[in-house]
């Protein structure tokens, strides 16, 4: 464990309690893809399954659970507590143009190929792109309310800070995961541009909104 | 080469 490794699984959790917070205490899911939290559900319990085969450490096995269990309960608030608050006309990326290629790489490249560590490629590889159907939306809508923001930017922060880790271990450790940095590099390419609008814009106190 | 995954990463 080092600090980047730390600092990036806290911008994680801070970035889903926030999105839950945010839903909870406005009592809507406006501007959220529920889509995009699917996708997250699936990641994690699809990453997490070593869960009932292995035990790393309390911090591990209670952070495992905490994601888990916040990504089903914003599922729960989106598709059924606040579900007539759900934006689902402008929630129209088609997650399965992402699941089935991502399903297909995860088969044929991959660290070993077992059920549970084909699960755990899956994962990776679909967490890199599960945030495109929230991205799509607001390009859509044409804005995003700034705790929304607040909320990508912790999620982006998270894998860019890993890819430090992973720097960190390769120098130290000398180790390194493939699988894990290439969709690691991914997914944090994919956070640019909005952080470029958030660091540009939000930070200097003006709403998200994207010219027409 | 690739290595194999970190376990006890999140």
């Amino acid at each position: 464990m080092n600090v980047f490794r730390l600092t990036g699984d806290l911008s994680h959790l801070a970035a889903i309690i926030i999105l839950l917070l945010k839903i909870w205490k406005s009592r809507s899911c406006a501007g959220i893809s529920g889509k995009s939290q699917i996708l997250f559900a699936i990641v994690f319990t699809t990453r997490y399954l070593d869960l009932l085969t292995s035990f790393i450490s309390i911090y591990n096995t209670s952070m495992k659970v905490i994601y888990i269990g916040c990504a089903y309960a914003t599922v729960y608030l989106i598709y059924m507590k606040f579900r007539a608050t759900y934006d689902g006309n402008h929630d129209s990326f088609r997650v399965e143009f992402l699941v089935v290629p991502v399903g297909g790489l995860a088969v044929l490249v991959n660290h070993d190929f077992s059920f549970l560590e084909i699960l755990w490629t899956f994962s990776i590889y679909l967490e890199s792109v599960a945030i495109l159907p929230q991205l799509f939306m607001i390009s859509k809508t044409g804005e995003a309310e700034t705790i929304t923001t607040h909320y990508l930017f912790c999620l982006g922060l998270y894998r860019a800070l890993y890819l430090l880790n992973w720097i960190w271990r390769f120098y130290f450790e000398s180790f390194f995961d493939m699988i894990a940095i290439v969709a690691g590099v991914v997914q944090t390419v994919l956070y640019c541009d909005f952080f470029y609008l958030y660091i540009t814009k939000v930070l200097k106190g003006k709403k998200l909104s994207l010219p027409a | 080469c690739l290595r194999k995954r970190a376990k006890d990463e999140l």
